[in-house]
C-alpha cells in the first residue's frame, strides 16, 4: 500500500514516481507539440526530435526542422495568448505543464485503436458510428 | 512534414467548434457505465457514479439525447464506458503520466479514462480537479466536440480552476446543438407566474417567471438568459403542491384590481393555487372547496379543455376546446353570446391557411413578449398584440402571425432521462 498515517489518509504522499515528468527542455516540448497535434501533417504525426531516424526517408534538413518547430511553437503560443515568438520560453513551458485533457487539440477524440476495455473492431473511420454492434 | 506552410494567425485547430466537430451518435438514448475494473480509489463509488450521472444530465439538458446508466447489459453494448487508472491503464495504449499534466482522455469509440493519480474532487469542493468538469469535458469529446480556446468554454484543453459551480455556456450549447439539433416536443401548458414584491421604496412591484409544463415535468424559463433554469426539468410533484402531478390542461391567472386568482385545469376539474403559501387551496376565502367541477365554477364551459388564457385588458378568459373558443366574462360569470365561436373567427389567420385551427396545446400570454402565443406540437403562432397594431394598423385585431418553431424562440427546453430526473 501507499504509506499513510492519518485516519483520513490526508497524508497520503503521492509517490514521486507517480508525478508527471515536467516538460523542461526542447525534446520534451517537441514531444508535447507532437502528442497534442501541434505538429502539422498526419494528425499527431509530429516532427522527429533531433537524432530520430524516420524509417522511410531522410529527415528534413536541420534548418527546415527548426523552422517547422518555431512555426508549431508560434501556433501553440497564439492560442494560449502568449507572445508568438516561436521560441521555447518559460511562459510557453509553463503552459505546456498545465493540467490538460489528453485529446489532441486538433481532433474531437483520440483516434488510435480503442483501448481493450472491450475488444472492439478496427477504429471506425471518423464520422457517424458504424451501425453494426461491435463484436466482443 | 512540417515544411508545408501553415495558415495565418486566425488558425483554429482542425475540427474546432468553428469547424463544428462531428456528430458521433445517431440514436437518442445512449448507455454509459463506470467499468468495474476502473473504479477510482479517491472518491466513493456512489460519488463517482453520481458525478457521472450529473455530467451526462448536464449535456442532456441542452440536446435531444438521453443518457442511461446501464449496470447489467453486456459490456459490448454499452455506448460510453468510463474508468479510472494510473500509468498503463485499462488496456489503453496511451499511458497516463502521473500527477499533473494529462488528467483524462476520450476515445472516439466512447471510452473515457481518468488518471487516478490526479486529485479529483466532488463538485462542492474548491480544491483539486473537479471530476464533474473533467467528465463533462470528456463526454463532450465522445459526443464529437473538439477542443476550443474560447474563454468560458468547458472544452478548453487545460483545466481552469474556478468556483465549484459551473454550467454549459451559450456557445458550448450552440456548438453541441449544431451536432445534435435543438430539443423539440409539445407542451401541456405554458404560463407566466406573477410574484408581487415591494421595491426598496416600498412601492408594489410585480415580477414574472415563465414556466413550461410537459407530462409530469416542468421548466422555469429564464427569459433574460434565453435558456431554462440550470438543473431543470423538475417534477411537478415537487414544485407545485396539491395540483395534479402530470398532464395539466391549462393555467389561468385572473388578475384585476379586486381579484388575484390562479387556476389549474385538468379533466373536468380545476384547482385554485395559493401563491403566498405555495400550495393548492382546499377552501378559499369565499368558502369554495377545491378541486371543483369546471361546469360549476365556469358555467357553459365544457371539459376537458385544450387550454385557456386570461386577457387582462378585456377581462375575458378564452377557453379553447377543439376548433372552438369560449369567451368567458369573469365579471358576469358567463360565456359571451352564450355560445362558443370558431377559433379562426376570433383569431383570424394573417396568412391564409397558416393557423393552428384546432386542438391547441397551450395559449400563453407572455409578459416578456407582451403577446399571446398559440403552441401546438413543435410550432407556435403569435397573436397580433396592441404593440403590433400600433406599428402596423392594418393588422387584424387578434390576427395570427404565420407559424414558427418553438425552439427558435425558447431555447434548451430539453427532457432528460427519467432515471436522472430527481438529481
Amino acid at each position: 500500500e501507499t504509506l499513510f498515517h492519518s485516519r483520513d489518509r490526508s497524508d497520503l504522499a503521492p509517490s514521486p514516481l507517480r508525478r508527471a515528468t515536467p516538460i523542461a527542455d526542447l525534446r520534451a516540448a517537441q514531444r508535447f507539440l507532437s502528442k497534442y497535434g501541434w505538429a502539422e501533417g498526419r494528425p499527431g504525426a509530429g516532427f522527429a526530435p533531433p537524432g530520430h531516424r524516420s524509417p522511410r526517408r531522410d529527415p528534413p534538413p536541420a534548418g527546415a526542422r527548426g523552422a517547422a518547430l518555431a512555426q508549431s511553437l508560434r501556433r501553440f503560443q497564439e492560442v494560449n495568448a502568449l507572445p508568438a515568438s516561436g521560441k521555447l520560453d518559460a511562459a510557453t513551458l509553463a503552459a505546456m505543464n498545465r493540467p490538460r485533457c489528453g485529446v489532441p487539440d486538433t481532433r474531437p477524440q483520440l483516434q488510435a485503436q480503442a483501448p481493450s476495455t472491450a475488444p472492439r473492431p478496427r477504429p471506425a473511420p471518423p464520422g457517424p458510428r458504424p451501425r453494426a454492434r461491435p463484436r466482443r | 512534414s512540417l515544411q508545408t506552410p501553415l495558415p495565418g494567425p486566425d488558425w483554429q485547430p482542425r475540427g474546432s467548434p468553428q469547424g463544428g466537430g462531428t456528430r458521433a451518435f445517431a440514436k437518442r438514448t445512449l448507455t454509459w457505465r463506470l467499468v468495474r475494473e476502473g473504479y477510482s480509489s479517491q472518491l466513493s463509488l456512489e460519488e463517482q457514479r453520481y458525478i457521472f450521472r450529473l455530467a451526462f444530465r448536464m449535456w442532456s439538458e441542452v440536446i435531444p439525447l438521453n443518457f442511461l446508466e446501464d449496470l447489467t447489459g453486456p459490456g459490448a453494448t454499452i455506448d460510453i464506458k468510463l474508468g479510472f487508472g494510473r500509468g498503463r491503464h485499462l488496456g489503453c495504449p496511451r499511458v497516463f503520466d502521473g500527477i499533473g499534466q494529462e488528467f483524462a482522455h476520450a476515445w472516439h469509440l466512447g471510452d473515457i479514462h481518468f488518471d487516478d493519480d490526479e486529485h479529483f474532487t466532488p463538485p462542492t469542493s474548491s480544491v483539486g480537479i473537479s471530476l464533474l468538469k473533467v467528465a463533462v469535458h470528456e463526454i463532450g469529446h465522445v459526443l464529437g466536440l473538439p477542443h476550443t480556446y474560447r474563454a468560458g468554454s468547458i472544452m478548453q484543453p487545460n483545466y481552469i480552476p474556478q468556483g465549484p459551480a459551473f454550467e454549459l455556456d451559450w456557445s458550448d450549447r450552440k456548438a453541441i446543438q449544431k451536432l445534435y439539433g435543438s430539443c423539440e416536443g409539445a407542451f401541456d401548458t405554458a404560463f407566466d407566474w406573477i410574484r408581487k414584491d415591494r421595491s426598496h421604496a416600498g412601492q408594489g412591484t410585480a415580477r414574472f417567471s415563465t414556466y413550461f409544463f410537459r407530462s409530469g415535468w416542468y421548466w422555469l424559463y429564464e427569459n433574460r438568459n434565453n435558456r431554462t433554469r440550470y438543473g431543470d426539468p423538475a417534477l411537478i410533484l415537487t414544485g407545485w403542491h396539491g395540483v395534479p402531478a402530470q398532464n395539466i390542461d391549462a393555467f389561468v391567472h385572473v388578475w384585476t384590481w379586486g381579484r388575484d386568482e390562479r387556476y389549474f385545469f385538468k379533466g373536468n376539474r380545476y384547482w385554485r393555487y395559493d401563491s403566498d403559501r405555495d400550495q393548492a387551496h382546499t377552501e378559499d376565502e369565499q368558502g369554495k372547496r377545491y378541486p371543483r367541477l369546471i361546469s360549476e365554477g365556469f358555467p357553459g364551459i365544457p371539459s376537458p379543455l385544450d387550454t385557456a388564457f386570461y386577457d387582462r385588458g378585456k377581462q375575458l378568459i378564452y377557453f379553447f376546446r377543439g376548433s372552438f373558443v369560449f369567451e368567458f366574462d369573469v365579471a358576469r360569470n358567463h360565456v359571451l353570446g352564450s355560445r362558443p365561436k370558431k377559433m379562426t373567427e376570433v383569431f383570424p389567420a394573417i396568412e391564409p391557411r397558416d393557423h393552428p385551427f384546432r386542438n391547441l396545446d397551450s395559449a400563453y400570454y407572455s409578459y416578456a413578449h407582451k403577446s399571446v402565443f398559440f403552441l401546438k406540437g413543435n410550432a407556435y403562432w403569435k397573436v397580433v398584440s396592441d404593440g403590433d397594431r400600433r406599428q402596423r394598423p392594418w393588422l387584424p385585431p387578434n390576427g395570427v402571425f404565420p407559424k414558427r418553431s418553438i425552439p427558435e424562440t425558447w431555447f434548451d427546453v430539453c427532457d432528460v432521462h427519467a432515471s436522472t430526473l430527481s438529481m
